[in-house]
């Protein structure tokens, strides 16, 4: 399981914004 | 005329759209202490995508709320207290909805604008990329 920690930077990293 | 450095100026929204734009508003929010905030507007848009159905949404909800809002953190402060007990509510009831961090980013976004996104735009970490 995944700690709640690597969850919240996997939610943050979702959102951001990628190379075009 | 459209290119990124004029794109940064138009909106905090159009600076946050573009990812040099973004890290490099990161950098001087973390100099200014202050990135936690940045931090929050990005994880709310990420838990809006998620999929409600997914049990790891209700974490992801509980982890946002612990990290953000129920400490005494810069992002808590700048909220109003109504906005932190609807999330508080909806965590304890387990009621997740898409928008329930909306109001919260709504408020964030509003300080930013006012503030960090004004003064990044005056700050050396901006003019020496310019």
């Amino acid at each position: 399981i995944d700690s709640e920690d690597d969850l919240l930077q996997e939610c943050i990293s979702s959102a951001m914004p990628k190379k075009k | 005329p459209d290119s990124p450095l004029a794109r940064w100026t138009k909106s905090l929204h159009s600076l946050l759209g573009d990812q040099d734009g973004a890290y490099l508003f990161r950098t001087f929010l973390e100099r200014e202490q202050c990135v936690d905030t940045l931090d929050f507007w990005f994880a709310c848009n990420g838990f809006r995508q998620m999929n409600l159905k997914d049990t790891k949404t209700l974490r992801v909800a509980k982890a946002i709320y612990k990290r953000y809002i129920e400490n005494n953190c810069i992002v808590s402060k700048q909220l109003k207290p109504a906005t932190k007990t609807y999330i508080r509510d909806s965590i304890k009831k387990q009621q997740i909805d898409s928008i329930m961090f909306d109001q919260a980013q709504t408020e964030i976004q509003t300080v930013m604008e006012e503030n960090a996104y004004q003064m990044f735009l005056t700050s050396d970490i901006y003019l020496e990329y310019v």
